[in-house]
């Protein structure tokens, strides 16, 4: 394993309890998208169902289960915990929008036409578009408080060294998977889009709410 | 071996 996977693994998680602390912390979950954070949990749900089936590591076992309880903690604070904090009246993306092609796509391009491989594949092409709603919330509220400088960072950061792994691994194991490589580049393209709209909408509107 | 189909990433 090259270093940009024990170093790239563990950023999402840590994108994820950036923002369950940020929402335990002020004990709200405004300008979040319940809708992006539940595809997440789904995207690890569908893709980690090989626990059942095949052991990888002991490294592997554990931090899918770090992901896939720290997805599910995040829902349970938009959902239930918190739910009078939950801006539901601005994330109104309609995700069957993203499920239902994805779904259709899944079962299309896959690199093997098996319930487990089609579910792993759904999961890929799903993650690489969860962020959608929380894009869209962003766009149309143009503030979000509760969504840090952080957990950005740590998204990017864990997109752009999945990206070094694959050439990494390309070239020293000759591992290609042109899925997961396909579908991680267009969440980095979108993640583009979260990190400009970041700088100029939310960033901005922080710098117009500063006492003169 | 298939080694996409073992799917080590995360």
């Amino acid at each position: 394993m090259n270093i940009f996977r024990p170093t790239g693994d563990p950023s999402h998680p840590a994108a994820i309890v950036i923002l369950l602390l940020k929402i335990w912390k002020t004990r709200s979950c405004a300008g979040i998208s319940g809708k992006s954070q539940l595809l997440f949990a789904l995207v690890f749900t569908t893709r980690y169902l090989g626990l059942f089936t095949s052991f990888i590591s002991l490294y592997n076992t554990s931090m899918k289960l770090i992901y896939i309880a720290c997805s599910y903690a995040t829902v349970y604070l938009i959902y239930m915990k918190f739910k009078a904090t939950y801006d539901g009246n601005h994330d109104t993306f309609r995700v069957e929008f993203l499920v239902v092609p994805v779904g259709g796509v899944s079962f299309l391009v896959n690199h093997d036409f098996s319930p487990l491989e089609i579910l792993w594949t759904f999961s890929i092409y799903l993650e690489s578009v969860a962020i959608l709603p929380q894009l869209f919330m962003i766009s149309k509220t143009g503030e979000t408080e509760t969504i840090t400088n952080h957990y950005l960072f740590f998204l990017c950061l864990s997109r752009a060294l999945y990206l070094v792994n694959w050439i990494w691994r390309f070239y020293f194991e000759g591992f290609f998977d042109l899925i997961a490589v396909v579908a991680g580049g267009v969440q980095t393209i979108l993640y583009c889009d979260f990190f400009y709209l970041h700088l100029t909408k939310v960033l901005k509107g922080k710098k117009l709410s500063l006492p003169a | 071996k298939n080694a996409v189909l073992t799917h080590d990433e995360l």
